[in-house]
Parts: structure tokens; sequence; C-alpha cells
């Protein structure tokens, strides 16, 4: 099983080009791996069968190994979506993390009390999964506004994405493209660099191309 | 929407680390535009797993603390750069670079004043180095500065100097856009406000035609 998923991934991986990344300089290099560079952490991409067109991985999930400190920054549109609402309340209860799951296709915004349950459903579902507490399990959304979340596609799936996990540059490859909607290159940096003269890794994945104009806070 | 799942393995604690977060996000994903348009879901989350071992960053103004700000300001300028690069319809990254502001929050607005203007888009698409909507757009940004200290550059060609424009080789500078545009490159654009010790960034790109035919047909 584990050779056939790492094919997956790395098909999965493969499935838009990377962006070209332009780095600022400084005293950092550049290294692979994305948001499985770090220590601690593994990452996953498959298609769970939510978009509305094609079999582009459409469900990704990053996990931490140990309680991770947890930040975010959320859009300041008043018209918030479920999963920013959820996360600022996780946010506020805890101040560590576990996991963060990603599902493109439907954005769950304007979607009410429903989409809102639907997010719940979601990180219990997972948190049962991964035997953690439910506000430890962060949760994005991106795609069709108005739209909930295929609930019973992502639910069904969130078995094999946990078993597709991997700490490997495929790993967070096939994240960094699950993630896509309307984006032709996929988006995943890391870099090394010394802090107090110890080694540390900072990573990261993005996606965004269309509705760009962010005002985070 | 830009979604971000950014990990790092230093050991910081919470208050510390949601400070630096936002103040990476402030230098970066919010200094993007595509379209003006912010989304209903736009998130960053970022989580520390300390397992590197490095020593417990308590205090955001220690010496560790600046170091891993400013790599965690390289991971975030690196993706939102690439989102910009990446806006639907866009031949180019543009790049807009603001200094002599009073300071890098001023600069910063002034910025994505100019990111965003979608007459600066359409003028870069077109391949016409407008410096008349650069300066209109610097000037809106409800930043207050001199105008005669205005300073504008396209590249390395200077268009205005002292609030004033300059007579300037047209064509190299349409070149520069051109070519900027057949290879998905970056166009830069420079501008001084005068002499504050505030400079900032913001990055954006080109508004073409697929743009509109793009978003014509991707109904909600």
């Amino acid at each position: 099983v584990a050779a056939s998923s790492s094919s997956s991934m790395s098909e999965a991986s493969n499935y838009i080009p990377a962006a070209p990344i332009f780095l600022p300089e400084g005293p950092w290099q550049q290294i692979p791996g994305g948001v499985t560079a770090a220590k601690g952490f593994k990452a996953a991409g498959i298609y769970g069968g939510l978009r509305a067109k094609g079999e582009k991985p459409d469900l990704a999930l990053v996990t931490c190994d140990v309680d991770a400190t947890a930040a975010g920054a959320f859009t300041t549109n008043m018209v918030a979506a479920a999963p920013v609402l959820y996360c600022k309340n996780a946010l506020d209860i805890s101040k560590t993390a576990r996991a963060v799951l990603i599902n493109a296709g439907q954005a769950n915004a304007a979607t009410g009390d429903a989409g809102y349950q639907d997010v719940l459903e979601s990180a219990g579902a997972l948190a049962m999964l991964l035997k953690l507490k439910p506000e430890e399990v962060l949760i994005e959304s991106t795609g069709i506004i108005g739209q909930r979340i295929k609930k019973g596609a992502l639910l069904n799936s969130l078995p094999k994405l946990v078993n597709s996990l991997s700490p490997s540059i495929e790993g967070a490859g096939s994240a960094a493209v699950a993630i896509t909607t309307t984006d032709l290159v996929s988006k995943s940096v890391a870099v090394e660099s010394q802090v107090g003269g110890t080694n540390i890794k900072v990573g990261g994945m993005a996606k965004g191309s269309g509705m760009i104009h962010p005002n985070m806070a | 929407t830009m979604l971000g799942v950014i990990t790092t393995d230093a050991l910081v604690n919470s208050d510390v680390w949601r400070k630096m977060v936002q103040i990476s996000v402030n230098r970066s994903f919010n200094q993007i535009t595509v379209d003006g348009d912010t989304s209903t879901n736009d998130t960053v989350i970022a989580l520390a797993s300390g397992l590197s071992g490095s020593i417990s960053i308590s205090n955001i103004n220690c010496h560790e603390a600046m170091q891993l700000q400013a790599c965690l300001d390289a991971v975030m300028q690196g993706l939102a750069k690439s989102i910009a690069w990446d806006g639907e319809g866009a031949t180019c990254l543009i790049e807009v670079t603001v200094t002599g502001a009073e300071s890098e929050a001023k600069a910063a607005k002034i910025a994505r004043s100019v990111a965003s203007s979608s007459l600066v888009k359409a003028a870069v698409y077109g391949r016409d180095p407008n410096w008349g909507r650069i300066a209109a757009a610097a000037g809106y940004a409800g930043i207050p500065f001199h105008q005669n200290d205005l300073r504008i550059m396209l590249g390395d060609i200077l268009l205005m100097d002292n609030g004033q424009p300059l007579s300037f080789d047209r064509s190299a500078a349409s070149n520069y856009l051109r070519k900027a545009g057949e290879i998905h490159g970056t166009v830069g654009i420079y501008i001084s406000v005068g002499d504050g010790p505030g400079s900032g960034q913001a990055w954006g790109c080109d508004l073409s035609y697929d743009y509109v035919k793009i978003n014509a047909e991707y109904t909600t």
C-alpha cells in the first residue's frame, strides 16, 4: 500500500506545474519540501470527488506530530465563509493545533448554519480518525461561493487521506496541488536558516489566482 | 481566494507567534492584488512544532525572533508573489517598490494602490509606459506626500522626477514591458515619494482580455 500511495502522491504533486518562486535575498537557503520540510509535519493531497469538473486532487491535509503553536490570519470580508468563522473560534479556544484540512471546489461561504455544521462535522470526523480534540483541527475551503462542501464525499475520503499522509516532498507537493482552483501552477516553498545558532526550517504552500485582494487580520 | 498553510519547527510561544504571523501577512499576502476583490475565504494558518530544538522565543524583540521573522517574511513573500504571478490571465508579475515614505505602512499602501490600478495593469498589458497612470494611482492612495518629490522608474528607465515627466526612450520602455510579457517575467515599478525612512512593496499582475473571459464564464 505504501508503494502505491507514494506513486499516487508523486502523480498528484505533478498534476500541474510548480510556480517559479521569487524568494527575497537573505540568510537562508531554499530547500525542497514545502509544508513538510519542518520537523514534525506530514501532508497529503488526494482526489476526493469534491470538484465540479475533472479529477485533479481536491482534498489536502497537513498534520503535526505534536501540539503545534498555531496562528491564523483571516479575511476581513463581512461575508466570511464558514471555515473562517470556525477557525477563528478554534484559535480562540486553543493556542495549539494539530491538523489543517483543506477542500477545493466549494467555498462553503454564504451557506448559513448548515454550512457551519458541515465544518463542525468534518473537523469532528477527522479529529476522531486522528484521535485529536476537534478544536485542534483547522479547516480551509475554496471554490464556488454559495455552495456547501460535498460532505459525503469528503467524509468518505478522510481514511484514504489520513493513510496517504507523508513527511515527504511528494506529500507536500500533492497537498499544494489539491488546494488549487483556477491556479495554473502550484505554490510551495521552504527555507532553512538559523535561529539562535540552531538550524530551523520554515515552509509553506499557498493557492490563489482570482478574487485576490487580501485584507487579512 | 487565497489560502495558505505555513509550517516551522522553531520553538515560539503563542503570543509572539501570532504577532509574527500578522506582521508577515501584512508584508506579503496583504500586499498582493489581482483584481481588487477581497474573498470571503482568504486564510493563512501557521503552525510551529518546536521540534528543531531551538531556544524558545518568548519576546518579539529579541535577536532570535528577528531571525525567525525574516524567514517567515521570505516564505510568505515568496508564496504571495507566486500568487500574483499566477493571476488569472496574467502575462507578467508587477512588483511595485515605494521608498521615501514616512513609514513602512504608508509606503506599502502607496505600492498596493499602484499595483491595484486597473489602468496601470491595462497599460502594462498594452506595453504602454504610462507614467501618468502610475503617478495618479500613487496620488490617490490616501497618503500625503509632496508631489514635487515624486520620482518614478520603470525598470531602470526614469520616467518622472521632481514631480515632472521626463523625455525618455519610449520604445525602450515599451520593449522592457514586452520582454517581461514574453517570458512571464517581472515588471519593476520603482516610486520615491520623498526622503522618509519608510519603504514597502506590493505585487500584482497585468490585466488582460483573458481575465474577463475567465471570469465571465466562471459563474457562482
